[in-house]
């Protein structure tokens, strides 16, 4: 009895586990567009706007910055409009055969430029500061 | 708040911040800047003479919205000094900092405000390398003299002496002008910043000179017109650094 037991509750939780996954696929698959669905990887936009942050009495310039982000599918075939390293495209295929043990290609930056910002500091005076690798200019499959 | 494109040319709220979640915002952007809280200065206008200037910099430099054009460092063919051979300082920078001048609050530079100055060098941390600085003084047309009657400015970096009140006066720069000179005129303090950025405790302040050449004696900077801390906000005398610096190392939190 108590094997059986046993082997219903693993059997019941491997079909949890099973379900859990298909559910994320179904609910991805559902959203679509919106939600990083079907969309292949690429860059989405993103306005950082530091004036709603009330920061305009330090803050000279910028009033914001386009910060972009990254959003969207790496999976097979990676069409050769999304800029993958040659090793997202192994990985998309190894993901393929074993979707629950590899991961598919992550859609993150490829490309990032610098962001200055024009500022007071405490004692009034004014710092000009380049920030690199604060703006997306281009995503890809990584 | 968090605003969204809905796909047909309009942006749609999709969620309102609570207070914790922007103050949780801001304190993230701000740990991105490199700040450990959100600066609060006393005077924050830019019609001052050295926001001015840094306004017009960060206009020169970087394309629409601040959008530095070359990812490396600032560049740009923006004619940042006039005179003296000061060195192209904006390439190879990452940060540029205007300092205001604050020789009314040292006991001893405040008793001749007309010549003295302090730039407050202490929050320039070791791990900033200056490529460059100089002195911006405006200078307005002098009446009292003949137009092509020349002067030298002269710039001295103050330095202890062997006991506390004596202070020893190193030449750094200077600059000859005529009465009718009229504008920003810029000395190279290159070697004043690079001695205050490694030894913050050795700034005592830069004092200046005016010799009248021709008559081979010295006469009050206020003479030849040189704005001081008594003229208006947007000709008063500041100093510019430019700085390369390391990556920026964020706090691992």
């Amino acid at each position: 009895t108590q094997t059986a037991l046993r082997r219903r509750r693993e059997l019941y939780s491997y079909r949890e586990e099973q379900e859990k996954y298909t559910d994320y696929n179904l609910s991805r698959h559902k959203r679509g567009a919106s939600g990083g669905g079907r969309w292949p990887c690429q860059r989405r936009s993103l306005y950082v706007k530091f004036r709603d942050l009330g920061w305009q009495s330090w803050i000279i310039a910028p009033d914001g910055y386009h910060a972009f982000f990254c959003e969207g599918e790496c999976s097979f075939p990676i069409g050769n409009h999304v800029n993958a390293t040659n090793h997202a495209i192994v990985q998309t295929l190894v993901h393929m055969y074993t979707p629950f043990k590899a991961p598919s290609p992550g859609c993150a930056p490829s490309k990032l430029s610098a962001q200055s910002v024009l500022y007071f500091d405490d004692d009034g005076n004014v710092v000009l500061k380049k920030f690199p690798k604060m703006i997306v200019t281009s995503c890809g499959c990584h | 708040a968090y605003y969204v494109d809905n796909g047909i040319g309009q942006t749609e709220k999709m969620h309102e911040m609570n207070s914790r979640d922007k103050r949780e915002l801001q304190h993230e952007i701000l740990t991105l800047l490199g700040l450990h809280q959100r600066p609060k200065p006393k005077s924050s206008t830019t019609k001052d003479s050295a926001p001015t200037f840094m306004l017009s910099l960060y206009n020169s430099i970087t394309s629409d919205n601040g959008v530095v054009k070359d990812d490396s460092t600032f560049h740009t063919s923006h004619n940042v000094t006039v005179g003296d051979s000061v060195v192209q300082p904006i390439e190879g920078t990452d940060i540029i900092i205007s300092f205001v001048n604050k020789a009314k609050k040292v006991p001893h530079l405040r008793h001749e405000k007309d010549r003295t100055f302090f730039f407050d060098f202490s929050d320039v941390t070791a791990k900033e390398t200056v490529v460059g600085a100089e002195l911006r003084l405006y200078k307005e047309k002098s009446k009292k003299w003949k137009k092509n009657h020349e002067f030298q400015i002269q710039v001295f970096m103050l330095r202890q002496g062997k006991d506390p009140e004596d202070k020893i006066l190193d030449p750094l720069s200077n600059i000859t002008v005529n009465a009718n000179t009229e504008g920003w005129i810029t000395f190279n303090m290159t070697r004043a910043a690079e001695l205050w950025t490694r030894q913050p405790e050795a700034n005592l302040g830069l004092f200046i000179k005016v010799l009248f050449v021709s008559k081979g004696r010295e006469i009050n900077p206020n003479k030849l017109g040189i704005v001081s801390y008594r003229g208006s906000e947007d000709k008063k005398p500041f100093m510019v650094g430019f700085f390369s610096s390391q990556e920026l190392v964020y706090p691992q939190r």
